[in-house]
């Protein structure tokens, strides 16, 4: 993933 | 964080806890599709895969092990337990759930943020999430009479669906390079499932009586 772009959601 | 984020992960949060409370207390898991069960534990463990390459927040690791730990649990009690698995509907689950995973891994191959191990995986997650309800629904379906915290467990679902689609129109407006058309499009197919289910829930709420479905 990109900056900014994180798979932070559950 | 934003505020639908927050009641999103904590209505999953709960619908968990409603299935591990039927579970535990009641020994019960009438009505419960391990078929759906068995899908949430790959989807965690496939979506998870990060839980030791990336640390985001405290938060989100607690997270994902509940959701990893709930989910692997939940189809051991159904499958193992010697009480809890006499009440399980077998003749009625019978959703040939093994055909949803190849479609999804073959889509996940072909749409993806990046072809790498990882992403592919994380791809292919969404893409089962969206459909692992389907059992689940259709077990309803068969079931006549659906008790109380059945009903719950996959309203608190469906409101947390619904919940995340707010999320994410919400980061969308308010952040930078904030897109991700895979969660979105899958997610929304997800919440769109759900919607029958609403229909005939709020139905039976609003005329009090017992939620039954059409065959």
């Amino acid at each position: 993933p990109t900056e900014g772009n994180l798979h932070d959601e559950l | 964080m934003n505020i639908f984020r927050l009641a999103g992960d904590m209505t999953h949060l709960f619908s968990v806890l409603v299935l591990l409370l039927k579970i535990h207390t009641i020994k019960s898991c009438a009505g419960i599709s391990l078929k759906t069960q068995e899908l949430y534990a790959i989807v965690f463990t496939t979506r998870y895969l990060d839980l030791f390459t990336t640390y985001i927040s405290l938060y989100n690791t607690i997270m994902k092990l509940i959701f990893l730990g709930s989910s692997i649990s939940i189809v051991w009690y159904m499958r193992h337990h010697k009480v809890v698995r006499r009440s399980y509907d077998k003749d009625q689950d019978t959703f040939r759930h093994y055909l949803l995973m190849l479609p999804c891994l073959l889509l996940a191959l072909l749409i993806n943020e990046k072809f790498t191990f990882l992403e592919v995986m994380w791809a292919f997650s969404l893409y089962l999430e969206a459909v692992a309800i389907l059992p689940q629904l259709v077990l309803l379906q068969r079931t006549r009479n659906i008790d109380n915290l059945t009903g719950q467990y996959v309203l608190l679902l469906g409101a947390y669906r619904a919940l995340y689609v707010l999320n994410w129109i919400y980061r969308y407006f308010t952040e930078e390079n904030y897109v991700h058309w895979i969660t979105w499009v899958s997610g929304i197919v997800q919440t769109l499932l759900y919607a029958d289910f609403f229909y005939y829930y709020f139905q039976s709420w609003k005329n009090n009586v017992k939620l039954q479905l059409p065959a």
